[in-house]
């Protein structure tokens, strides 16, 4: 069946972004049906799937409120099996808007619930923040996969994120559980990077991808070429990482 | 008199703290009293500055609702001349509640005008997004020094920030200004960072300091150790490019 993963840390810069674009053009290398949403008003997943500013005048914001339906949104990318809701300069009013809406947290899901999705999973790109945005991602959401750049102050936030889930998970969505963590831009000569991702896997244990996506000066290129690293380098380390984890992430979704 | 400078820029990881912490401990380094306010529910300047978790019991919360005043809240650092307002965990829910108080534009500028402030020099360090905490500071503020990590994805929401700044300026505080833009983490081995450092100059012209803060693993340790790079290691590439950027701080705070 259908599953839907937020990729989510409140840190900022941690390839939340990076992986949503990624793991879902390595899932869709594999015959995978995606759906990538992006819900980050910088709109930085848009960009990378090569949807110019000037195309997104139909987002992702009319579905929010409710203007236009999923499949109304919906733009191919030019990877074959991944599709995306493009964000919009409108999303960035939308956390205030949505404040005084009923049942605020669960906008995402009831627009999520009609029969126009033919999807095996959808991938939200969530902004830096834990604000209405990413609640609204969390609820209509199955599992997290949380990005954690291998640095001192991206720990810092973690058990902050992992309260917010749990608080979601008991009263609004009660099969939201942590896919797995993922550590990311790991710069294998630095010691600092060695020690927190002991510290990491001490903490989490199996919640911790094997895969580590490590620095690699090809994945923060592929952007500017409006593709996906595996599109831009498939021999790259940025790329055969991104092959890893997706072959990761499918095991741990068949034994779920 | 006193400046109030936002250390602002929705794109995350991108060095908002990590200016924040170094360039006010620089200015504090030159006998200016600097008072660095967190409003980042995350908290990492105030690890920065080695205030631990359990001694954020009071914070910039309280003040900001109204609790507290200044004077009740601020903490000295072990950097002379420097003083810190910490963050706390309740500033999370902050962002929610002020969203019904009267002129929530204001709650900051209203605190910030007490008497008891006896400072050269007020920064904000912002966190990643542009929601009521960020609005907050640059209402409260003169000026805006942007953090611009030298990335392609990173350029992409600066005109969101700009058309920010501009609305704030025409509708709250006449005096707001961008102080200036810092390129950060550039590393001139990357042919892209050279590009987007040029893209940057051209666009934004004197705008941009000419001190270009260098990618530096120093100053991704200093924050572990609860110490900025300059106490941490002041001979560090990270250390010199924060003073420099400090003496040009000031230089341009002298002509306005
Ligand atoms: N493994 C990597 N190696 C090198 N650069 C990377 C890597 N992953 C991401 N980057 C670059 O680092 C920057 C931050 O990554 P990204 O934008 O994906 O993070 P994010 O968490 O989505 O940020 P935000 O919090 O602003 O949404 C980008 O410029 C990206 O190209
Ligand atoms: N010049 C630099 N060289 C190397 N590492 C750096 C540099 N500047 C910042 N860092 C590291 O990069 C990460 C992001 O920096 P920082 O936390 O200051 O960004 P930020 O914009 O405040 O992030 P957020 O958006 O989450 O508030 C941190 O781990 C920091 O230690
Ligand atoms: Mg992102
Ligand atoms: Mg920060």
């Amino acid at each position: 069946g259908l599953r839907i993963i937020s990729i989510s840390n409140q840190k900022g810069g941690v390839g939340k972004t990076t992986t949503a674009v990624n793991l879902g053009t390595a899932l869709a290398a594999v015959e995978k049906k995606v759906l990538l949403i992006d819900l980050d008003p910088q709109g930085n997943a848009s960009t990378s799937l090569g949807i110019p500013a000037n195309q997104r005048e139909i987002n992702i914001y009319q579905m929010l409120i409710g203007q236009l339906n999923v499949s109304e949104v919906i733009k191919n990318t030019s990877v074959p099996n991944l599709d995306i809701l493009p964000s919009g300069i409108d999303l960035a009013g939308a956390e205030l808007e949505l404040i005084d809406v009923d049942e605020r947290e669960f906008c995402l899901k009831k627009r999520l619930t009609s029969n126009s999705i033919n999807y095996d999973f959808i991938l939200i790109d969530c902004p830096p923040s834990l604000g209405l945005l990413t609640l609204n991602a969390l609820v209509a959401s199955s599992g997290v996969l949380v990005p954690l750049q291998v640095e001192f102050l991206a720990l810092e936030g973690l058990s902050q994120l992992v309260r917010t889930i749990e608080r979601i998970k008991n009263s609004y969505n009660k099969s939201l559980n942590i896919q797995g963590i993922v550590l990311t831009m790991a710069d294998k000569r630095n010691k600092l990077s060695d020690m927190v991702e002991k510290d990491v896997r001490k903490f989490f244990g199996e919640k911790v991808y094997k895969t580590v996506i490590p620095r690699n000066v090809t994945i923060s290129e592929a952007p500017s070429h409006g593709m996906p690293v595996l599109i831009y380098d498939l021999q790259s380390r940025g790329a055969r990482s991104y092959l890893s984890l997706a072959s990761e992430v499918l095991k741990r979704e068949e034994i779920l």
